[in-house]
């Protein structure tokens, strides 16, 4: 019987040593929470989105208005109207949100002439039963919910897609065509045989220059 | 592109992306960001995750989605994150690419492919620990 309280102790006393280990652990990632984490150093997103969650906005909220700053703001030219202009010179949005208790998605592809990408794949989720929209049916859409359509060119996209046209349109992402793409502007046309080399993906994507 | 997570005080989490793509893109052209599991993913019983860099090559592998499942499994965000880029390395040993993680517990880390000109990641966090929005930078693997 001695011996069986003593293992009865033993265990509470491993149980007690066990909690004394995970409690601080376990108190300092409660204090870790809400966190608010982006791609790169974009610190107005991080800042609006910290305060939306401040003033008792929803997570997604949060994620939404985040985003949407830094759409605003043009975030390294990488994000919002007026940076990488396509082929055509024209700037083209893709978002996405998405809502981890539901595991519902809003998303828009190819967005042409809508400035607010990420509010208008929140409105999808919120007005649709769908998760994709594309293209200029998703421009529509977002009129629909009361987007502005409007141009999203400005001087600096201009400029950039002068560039490049005066670079002879490199760099481009076109292979196995004729005129040789890494030489000549097109219109291209396919090429007879294809040929396959292993991609060099690393020469055109860089810090100003991504997804 | 931005990527952001953001996990509530309850653990709910919520993550998200915009972009204007890559530059001198063919029209039609779309990248991660939009897609789910590709450029983020959330799910509010393991965490969240949302990825950068090079699209076409990123997209393939839903980098978003298995960070995620590796912290369902129990993995450090940044081991998960790392273990993420690993993979994509294997297949695309010179892919522009960062990814940042974040689970239910409030614990987040993130790591990138490191290339010439890219050898470091910068990124955003907010908690109650910290004062304000801090820059973090990781070291690419």
């Amino acid at each position: 019987m001695a011996a069986g309280r003593g293992g009865d102790w033993q265990g509470v006393t491993v149980v007690l040593l066990f909690l004394g280990v995970l409690t601080p652990a376990g108190a300092a990632s409660a204090a870790a929470l809400p966190v608010v984490i982006n791609t790169w150093a974009f610190r107005t997103a991080a800042d609006t989105a910290w305060r939306v969650l401040e003033s008792g906005g929803s997570e997604l909220d949060a994620v939404e208005r985040g985003c949407g700053q830094c759409e605003i703001d043009q975030c390294d030219g990488s994000v919002g109207y007026g940076g990488s202009p396509d082929e055509s010179g024209e700037t083209t949005l893709d978002a996405m949100i998405m809502d981890g208790n539901t595991m519902e998605v809003g998303a828009v592809a190819d967005l042409r002439r809508v400035k607010n990408a990420i509010g208008v794949a929140r409105k999808v989720i919120e007005y649709t039963k769908h998760t994709l929209l594309v293209g200029e049916s998703a421009s529509l859409f977002a009129v629909k919910m009361g987007f502005p359509y409007e141009d999203l060119t400005t001087q600096k996209s201009l400029s950039l897609y002068s560039e490049w046209l005066n670079q002879s349109c490199q760099p481009n992402y076109w292979k196995n065509v004729v005129p040789d793409s890494s030489k000549s502007c097109g219109p291209y046309k396919r090429r007879e045989e294809v040929t396959y080399k292993e991609e060099q993906t690393s020469s055109q994507r860089n810090i100003h220059n991504h997804d | 592109t931005i990527g952001m997570v953001v996990i509530g005080a309850s653990g709910t989490v919520a993550s998200g992306t915009s972009t204007n793509g890559a530059i001198h893109k063919l029209p039609g052209r779309v990248g991660d960001s939009p897609i789910a599991g590709a450029g983020s993913y959330a799910d509010s019983t393991a965490g969240g995750a949302a990825a950068t860099g090079d699209g076409d090559i990123m997209m393939r592998f839903l980098p978003s989605y298995q960070a995620v499942e590796y912290m369902r499994m129990g993995t450090d965000p940044t081991l998960a994150c790392q273990k993420v880029i690993s993979r994509i390395q294997k297949y695309a040993p010179k892919f522009f690419g960062a990814i940042i993680c974040a689970n239910t517990t409030g614990s987040y880390g993130a790591a990138c492919n490191k290339i010439p000109g890219f050898t470091q990641f910068h990124f955003m966090v907010s908690n109650p620990l910290l004062s304000r929005p801090t820059e973090q930078v990781v070291d690419c693997i």
